[in-house]
């Protein structure tokens, strides 16, 4: 479902030159659960970003979904992100003005287009799976970090995308919400066949994956096949 | 240098209240390595907002550094924090218009009044010790989320504190560079008695720690006393 071919992404600033992305090559088959990792700054956000179509490659080929990533336009890209990809985001990237609710619920009303009881019963099961139901009418400056975190997952995962792109989703999660939330993600891999790509330090995540890609300085320096724990 | 007596936090939200902290108690000496655990949820960054001057509790006695911060007024409680406490928050809390350099020097322009020249010797040093130095002159949104998470790291260690309050700071950290900051950490509590009180979910920090204080739902639930690693 994702294949790289000699991926480059440079940040300008002015007149430096943030090299992030210094020729990353791999092919991530449907349905799989990939990793990558490596330290702070290696650029694993940059990678998700150039997946989920937030942001394009500056050299290489990127192709989602069959779609060749680097030809579509600003509108053409957060389309087909929309249509096929649920991103959860590093600093979770919620929407202040609306609940909890309302945050899981507007990728249904946006983009999908679902009628209204239907929506109800998706959004009320996944604030459960993600411990999250009794939040439900609060806002985002009125909960807890891992629970911020567990609204971005939960948001995600609402329109069942085929590809879910997991930036750090863990990080400020205690081991058994952490276990609850890897095992939704798994139960969805095997019921729907989503493919999960994460960035993380977790090892709870790493050891849960098919396969783990390093990450240094912008370059793959390894890959460990596991085939799932 | 903390002596929290039957500590209570209710959230008002209209007609709902929210019972964050339901009666905490614990004492915290100087010098020492302190660790709140617990579920998402439970009330950890709660407690480290009251302790740090930055929300007031409902009831109970709270006294930080032989002061009782709930006699304190709002001008006051930002006075006695800027004075006595650096606070790492959960979510990071830069100010996105200053640089990186800039974002570390504030808290010595605006509080400490510091001559301009032993400003720099203490920023550059603490950028240095956190693996900062090469992003000073870029601005938060231009930085990664572990850059961000030691970036509010070297801030909040920039006055030299008696007392620093730190909200899962190593979250978005890969293991080496998690080390690296806890190491920071030990060696200025040996070197001025700084005492350190985490929030936090990470196994590196609560093995380093002296008493792991266990929260869950608003209440103290375990104390383990280890004596630092
Ligand atoms: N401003 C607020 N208004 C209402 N409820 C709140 C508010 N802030 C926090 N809460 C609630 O109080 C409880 C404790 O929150 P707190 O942020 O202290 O938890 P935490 O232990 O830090 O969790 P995490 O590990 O997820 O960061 C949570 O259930 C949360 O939803
Ligand atoms: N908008 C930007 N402009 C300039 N440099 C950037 C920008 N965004 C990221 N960078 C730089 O690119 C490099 C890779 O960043 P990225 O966010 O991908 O790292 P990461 O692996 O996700 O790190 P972390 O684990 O800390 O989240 C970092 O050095 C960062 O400072
Ligand atoms: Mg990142
Ligand atoms: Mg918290």
């Amino acid at each position: 479902i994702i294949i790289a071919q000699d991926v480059h992404k440079v940040y300008r600033m002015g007149e430096v030159n943030v090299p992030a992305l210094r020729g990353v090559s791999f092919k991530i088959e449907s349905g799989v659960f990939a990793s990558f990792v490596g330290p702070s700054g290696s650029g694993k956000t940059t990678l998700l970003n150039l997946i989920g179509c937030l942001d394009q490659l500056t050299d290489g080929q990127l192709t989602v979904a069959d779609q060749d990533v680097s030809a579509l336009n600003y509108t053409e890209r957060a389309r087909f992100r929309g249509d096929h990809i649920g991103f959860i985001f590093q600093d979770f990237n919620l929407i202040p003005v609306l609940t909890v609710y309302e945050n899981v619920e507007y990728p249904l009303v946006m983009v999908k287009n679902v009628p209204k009881n239907r929506r109800k019963e998706k959004v009320l099961s996944l604030l459960e799976a993600v411990g999250m139901s009794d939040q439900r009418d609060k806002f985002p400056n009125q909960i807890s970090g891992g629970q911020k975190q567990r609204l971005a997952t939960a948001r995600a995962l609402t329109t069942d995308p085929k590809l879910v792109l997991a930036d750090e989703p863990t990080a400020n999660l205690d081991s058994a919400t952490a276990y609850k939330i890897i095992e939704l993600m798994r139960k969805l891999s095997r019921e729907i066949g989503t493919t999960f790509v994460f960035s993380t330090h977790d090892t709870k995540i790493i050891s849960e994956v098919d396969t783990v890609y390093t990450l240094e300085d912008g370059m793959i320096t390894g890959t460990l096949i596991q085939k799932g724990a």
